[in-house]
């Protein structure tokens, strides 16, 4: 599984269509104060699932909808997707875990070896999944334009490490807050890691 | 449960204070180590209830000490690092639960701000270690972490208020990660 | 008492906001405010008591608001400016208040670290305005801050653990600060 | 009043006695992480007065003595020197508080013009404030080198903007401290400057 794409549009400063490509390894995202850097991490968090609009340093949710500039009227809706590669992986007789997801009852041990297996629990070689806010409040979260549920989204993502408030997103700032927690709430990024 | 616990702490802690782990890439050395806490219990006395230091440790309790030795320099609690010791004892942790169980992509959002070029130098090299399994995205506006990425995105607000992304070469960034013009035609 | 804090107030608000301001100085234009908020009251109603915002001000008792918009920009609360716009308001207060009481020196520790080129030049150039009745001390990593102060103290551990002071000019300091072999001798 | 120089012995990681003097309007401090920069900024607001091991990055107030290092032996005392120029300034008639510090009783309106008035109400050109440690845990404050109480150091500085927890000291990381805190408690700053 590897992660491809990411499009924003009326997402904070984003309040055209704008996509990143992800094919090279490390992506360097460079530009001046204010200018809309950290407002993808936001992005990145969002669409993942975050649901406090403190920690995306709002006061409501329909904070994250583009509020309007010098030159423009506020928009009606932000919207985020993220899109992942997910390839058929070569499948080991060893590994039972996966096939309760891809659906494949266990008849006999034969059919081990020809059962496709892909990372994310759905049956595609490109994943989207979307987020949408309306100023309504109205909001949807979609798996390949289908709509879900939060917990659906949690669920695919569910053993990879893939989260809103994973170890694997550092924002800008915190990166001294494992330290500086106490000795307890250290545990809990360790915990994430089980 | 309580094994899955110990074993994954055996494996951060491998990762994180080994040999080649990252506490020493990052800092080129030095010494560092995460322990499980004694726990503190509420034990009744005559003057009512007190904490007691125990000399128990539980995998399913215990908090979780950081140890750091930077090379040439006594052991200290964290506190005591300094600004850019500590980012790099934060990173190094980091890394080394990234690593005993990697994701498919990791974020990091001006984490070398605090950083002087021979640490930024080092964090570069291991982030391009990590990113032969992983996507990185790194924020930054130093150049030279800028040098090491394979593809920059710029992204500027030529109409203000209003964020616009631009592919960059390398060249087409001054020296504080702006944008030079010539790149926004 | 109430006038001596209302007068501060209006001069340290004067300082930050004014149209000469550190805040349009720092942004290179924009606008800001700081406002006395309205007392919230606990008032004893039939369910008990709650909180309710009143439309009274009291010099001594209400808390403090700051609204910066920088230019092009609507105006946003504090929690929604970048990491950097954030840096440079905090400065502009900091700033407009030490110019309403100011004191023989200054201590400035790495507060550039979060802002690019075009901002650390307009901070500069405020630290130069200030020098002139005050003395600042600044502690950087940024090769542009270095060039903006008079005399510049180089720290080394050449001997591990031990910190030693040597003089340096602009020229023997390297791109991230630390020192030339050159100057140690 | 200017400040003119600052001595550290046995502080932290300045083992050897090490003088920066400040006759210059800007004095850049630079060196690579954990050379020591910071546990300058430690040390003046430890002659200051700062009595909370905490705000000085250790667990207890001996932690700021040189605690060795992979060469060096720890050292039994740490000691920081703050000196400060006390000129004679102008004075003029209409300012009648000050006289009150200088120690000369005002007999009758003659004498305004001829007292002199210095800023510290210290009757020396030069001021230095000392603060000394030992690691049995005494402590002593000095000025001038005679031993005073922390209470007089305070009075010393009082109006002078000077002060461990003053606004003109910016701790490093800490800069948007002042931003993130709650209404009520920014107006502890709004009020030191009053
Ligand atoms: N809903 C919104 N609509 C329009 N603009 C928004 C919205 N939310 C936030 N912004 C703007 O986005 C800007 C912040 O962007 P961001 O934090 O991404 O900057 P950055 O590039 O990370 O800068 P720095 O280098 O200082 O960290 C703010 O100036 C804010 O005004
Ligand atoms: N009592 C002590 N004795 C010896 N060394 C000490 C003592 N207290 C702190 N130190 C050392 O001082 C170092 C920290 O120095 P300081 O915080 O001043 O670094 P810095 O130059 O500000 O670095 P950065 O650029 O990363 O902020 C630590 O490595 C710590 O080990
Ligand atoms: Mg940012
Ligand atoms: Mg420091």
């Amino acid at each position: 599984m590897r992660l491809s794409k990411l499009t924003l549009s009326g997402f904070k400063s984003f309040a055209d269509r704008t996509q990143f490509t992800f094919d090279q390894s490390v992506t360097g995202i460079v530009g001046p104060n204010g200018c809309g850097k950290s407002n993808i991490v936001d992005a990145i968090k969002w669409v993942l699932g975050e649901r406090s609009s403190k920690s995306l340093r709002g006061k409501e949710m329909i904070d994250v909808i583009f509020a309007g500039s010098a030159g423009r009227k506020p928009l009606g809706l932000a919207s985020v997707t993220l899109t992942f590669d997910n390839p058929i992986i070569a499948q080991d007789a060893s590994d039972s875990h996966h096939d309760k997801t891809s659906g494949h009852a266990l008849e006999n041990g034969v059919t081990w070896a020809t059962t496709k297996r892909r990372t994310l629990p759905i049956d595609a070689e490109e994943v989207d999944v979307e987020r949408k806010l309306f100023r309504d409040g109205t909001s949807h979260y979609l798996i390949n334009n289908k709509r879900v549920r939060l917990r659906d989204i949690r669920e695919l993502f569910l053993d990879t490490g893939v989260g809103a408030d994973a170890y694997s997103i550092i924002e800008q700032g915190k990166v001294d807050a494992m330290l500086l927690s106490n000795p307890q709430e250290r545990r809990t990024i360790f915990e994430e890691a089980a | 449960s309580r094994e899955r616990f110990g074993e994954v702490f055996e494996r951060i802690s491998e990762h994180f204070a080994g040999r080649d782990g990252m506490f020493r890439k990052l800092f080129g050395g030095g010494r560092a180590e995460i322990r499980l806490m004694p726990l503190i219990k509420e034990v009744q006395t005559d003057q009512g209830i007190q904490k007691v230091q125990t000399d128990e440790i539980d995998l399913l309790e215990s908090g979780i000490e950081i140890i750091a030795k930077p090379p040439g320099k006594e052991p200290r609690s964290i506190n005591q690092l300094s600004g850019g010791e500590k980012t790099l004892t934060a990173v190094a942790l980091l890394l080394a639960i990234f690593k005993s169980k990697p994701s498919c992509f990791c974020i990091l959002d001006e984490v070398d701000a605090a950083l002087d070029d021979a640490n930024v130098d080092r964090y570069c090299s291991v982030v391009r270690d990590f990113a032969s399994s992983s996507h990185f995205i790194v924020i930054t506006h130093n150049k030279r972490t800028m040098q090491a990425a394979d593809r920059l995105y710029g992204i500027t607000m030529q109409e203000k208020g209003v964020s616009k992304r631009v592919s960059v070469r390398f060249d087409q960034v001054k020296t504080d990660g702006s944008i030079k013009p010539s790149a926004l035609k």
